[in-house]
């Protein structure tokens, strides 16, 4: 099985004020992905929805490929680390 | 911080009293994203602050040790993201970590920060008798809000943040509505190749500083090399270090009666006269010897114990301090003498062992008295605080500098604020503290000192935008000391600073607040610069969130507005153009000066800028050319408006490139 990781779903700015409407739009792309909501949920990290639009996910190499070419995705980038300056 | 504000001509009896006049920030809220929080401290007190602001929208949350009865006034808000990192780091166990798993800082460092940026006064602080006084931050009465994103990793001892996680934070950083967001934390060089935005960090503020949110972030801690700043997208302010006008000189008298002031932070008793020794072959034994203090371990016991031990390294970091008196120690040994490049990152040896740092030429001194007599003594004395002239203030050696390696027409770092042994709170479980506080160094340090002055300006001026902010510390800061001294830059060897060590140069809040004009930005011209680095359409109509389409041909990023200038390739004659708005009286004329970089020639039109109750903005041209026949290196000058009250300065960094995309070895 193809390990997943955490990935970064970056889609802008919000296109909805409401983040309840902003994460179920994020639930939704990730379910039409993965097949079903229970997998949707399973692989949602975070949802993004004040500030910016956008998820991290557990994503295998090939699920980030594949939804970083939808149109409404600016980018998709792994999981990376900070370290304290 | 003990002596910070001081230093920067913002303390409390200051003439133009900036802290009165901005209630100290008590309306400002700056947003913390680090390692949690140690509520107790005493620079969490809310003596004196008056209601939580009507614009916050936070919460406190509860976990391990923590819970909402922890927060107050002051520290009005903490809440903790750790899903990126559990999911990373699968061996992290969640019960048996050292970490607590809620805002409570295991670390020290967000503590540390927090204190910088915001805390309250306590007075009598010192760590154990150096560097008394006052500890307090920038804006003592702004709120804190914390938001841990980084945890600490038992298996590898390391504490490290998930950029999951710390996107996390600075969404709901956004959603609860601070003001400022300060991040002591950075990746690693090199960058994303392809583009800032797809760093987590530089997405997060691309947003908040849509929404008027002055993002502050440390420049790192990979210098003196160049090109080696972090956080270097165009709309956060990058931040480098420097030192205080403050040292710890540590007596060390040799057998022959000669003094010399090393540096440590040696708060035990005086070392009576003691057996010298650098550990090298006397010619006739067979054991081994090294005065490399990464090495000593090599050195037999019966060479080090007793003694005081003399070593060289070329490392300028203080771990090299550090493990040579862990193998001198271990050894029997009574004191370490360490010869090393300055490192601007001084700490005290565990256990109160002697650990004094010398240059190599006051070492090779001492090595010469070695070697010049039979039975070679020295005594050491605890360490003193230097306040003052002839402390003098220097680029920090660890402060990460330019030129920005992604785009490196965007000068960084901006600014420069002190950054190298800032005495603040820290946890009361942290290795070497005192009371509770301790001794930091680092970028980490000098971010928040921004944030607090950002904090003080956002007070004054509540309707200026993060550019205008930034634009107003950029074209006002010392490029001296506060004292008119220069400004060293250290590194090997120690040179004049120029922008790529400290931007603009040492900020400078009592001019930052009335800079005179501005160059600011908004969100056309972040779109200007998306479109000069390559971004597509409709990447840069989802990042905004309105279509937009890039000029053809695209822009040039030297149009892009900022209050600096830097060419990175000049071939041929070009003609930039910049804009300025008047935040200073409605009628003011400003002329122009310019000190041309070395073989660059600088034509700025018009020369006069008129301004009045009707025209507050205006634009300039600038056209610039070369006269070198040859690659050169960076050279440096500057642009000055000027109307005989404000002088609104910003660097210029030319660089020629007969032969462009060229790298050569001579």
């Amino acid at each position: 099985v193809a390990e997943s990781k955490v990935h970064i779903v970056y889609l802008g700015e919000k296109q909805h004020d409401d983040p309840e409407f902003v994460t179920e739009s994020h639930h939704q792309m990730l379910c039409s992905l993965l097949g079903s909501k229970e997998d949707a949920h399973g692989s949602m990290v975070y949802s993004y929805r004040h500030g910016f639009s956008g998820f991290a996910a557990k994503l295998t190499k090939s699920q980030a490929k594949k939804i970083a070419n939808l149109p409404e995705v600016v980018h998709v980038i792994p999981d990376s680390f900070y370290k304290l300056k | 911080t003990t002596r910070t504000w001081d230093y920067l001509g913002l303390s409390a009896s200051s003439p133009k009293n900036l802290l009165n006049e901005t209630n100290m920030g008590e309306q400002i809220i700056i947003g913390i994203i680090d390692t949690g929080v140690w509520p107790e401290s005493e620079v969490f007190n809310d003596d004196g602050i008056g209601s939580v602001p009507s614009h916050w929208k936070g919460g406190c949350q509860s976990g391990e040790m923590f819970n909402s009865s922890h927060c107050n006034k002051k520290l009005i808000g903490a809440k903790y993201f750790i899903n990126g990192f559990l999911e990373e780091n699968k061996s992290f166990n969640s019960k048996e970590s050292l970490d607590f798993i809620s805002p409570r800082d295991l670390n020290g460092h967000g503590t540390h920060v927090a204190t910088i940026a915001a805390g309250s006064y306590v007075q009598d602080i010192s760590y154990k008798g150096l560097a008394g006084g006052t500890v307090r931050g920038g804006a003592p009465r702004a709120r804190i809000a914390m938001y841990k994103g980084c945890w600490y990793l038992d298996d590898l001892d390391i504490t490290t943040c998930s950029s999951a996680d710390i996107l996390k934070a600075m969404d709901e950083a956004i959603h609860d509505g601070v003001d400022v967001l300060s991040l002591s934390l950075g990746s690693v060089v090199p960058q994303h190749g392809e583009t800032d935005i797809r760093d987590g960090i530089s997405t997060g503020a691309f947003h908040a500083v849509l929404k008027g949110i002055t993002v502050v972030c440390a420049g790192g801690n990979s210098g003196p090399e160049a090109q080696t700043v972090t956080n270097t997208a165009p709309w956060i302010v990058t931040v480098a270090a420097t030192t205080l006008d403050r040292s710890f000189p540590t007596p060390i008298t040799l057998g022959n009666n000669k003094v010399i002031l090393g540096q440590a932070m040696y708060t035990g008793p005086e070392l009576g006269f003691t057996s010298l020794v650098y550990p090298e072959d006397p010619g006739n034994s067979n054991e081994t010897f090294s005065g490399t203090c990464e090495d000593l371990s090599l050195n037999s016991n019966d060479t080090m114990v007793g003694k005081v031990v003399l070593c060289f390294t070329t490392s300028s970091s203080s771990g090299s301090v550090s493990s040579a008196a862990g193998s001198v120690k271990k050894a029997g040994g009574l004191g370490v003498i360490i010869a090393r490049h300055p490192g601007s990152d001084l700490e005290p040896c565990l256990d109160d062992f002697p650990c004094v740092s010398v240059d190599y030429e006051l070492g090779t001194n001492i090595l010469l008295y070695i070697r010049s007599t039979g039975s070679p003594v020295l005594k050491i004395q605890p360490s003193t605080t230097l306040v003052g002239q002839p402390v003098g203030t220097k680029v920090a050696s660890f402060s990460s500098r330019g030129p920005n390696s992604i785009a490196p027409a965007i000068l960084k770092p901006d600014i420069a604020a002190p950054g190298a042994s800032i005495l603040a709170a820290t946890t009361t479980n942290t290795t070497l503290n005192d009371g509770g506080f301790i001794m930091l160094s680092g970028t980490s340090m000098a971010a928040p000192v921004i944030s607090g002055v950002v904090a003080l300006l956002k007070a004054l001026h509540p309707d200026w935008s993060p550019a205008a902010i930034r634009s107003a510390i950029v074209t006002t800061a010392w490029r001296t000391d506060p004292f008119g001294e220069q400004i060293d830059a250290e590194g090997s060897s120690r040179k004049l600073a120029d922008p790529f060590d400290y931007g603009g140069g040492l900020v400078n809040l009592e001019k930052a607040v009335k800079p005179g004009l501005v160059y600011d930005l908004g969100l056309q011209d972040y779109v200007l610069y998306m479109c000069s680095v390559g971004y597509n359409d409709s990447s840069i109509s989802q990042l905004v969130g309105e279509r937009t389409t890039c000029s053809n041909p695209r822009p040039s990023v030297l149009d892009l507005n900022l209050p600096s200038i830097t060419i990175p390739d000049l071939k041929e004659e070009v003609t930039l153009t910049r804009t300025v708005t008047n935040v200073g009286p409605p009628s003011s004329v400003y002329k122009v000066k310019v000190e041309p970089p070395l073989g660059v020639q600088v034509t700025v039109m018009p020369k006069k800028l008129v301004f009045n109750s009707k025209t507050k903005k205006l634009s300039y041209h600038v056209r610039v050319s070369t006269r070198h026949k040859i690659n050169t290196g960076f050279y440096f000058g500057s642009l000055t408006w000027s109307d005989s009250v404000h002088n609104v300065i910003i660097p210029l960094s030319v660089r020629t490139q007969i032969l462009q995309n060229y790298y050569d070895e001579n």
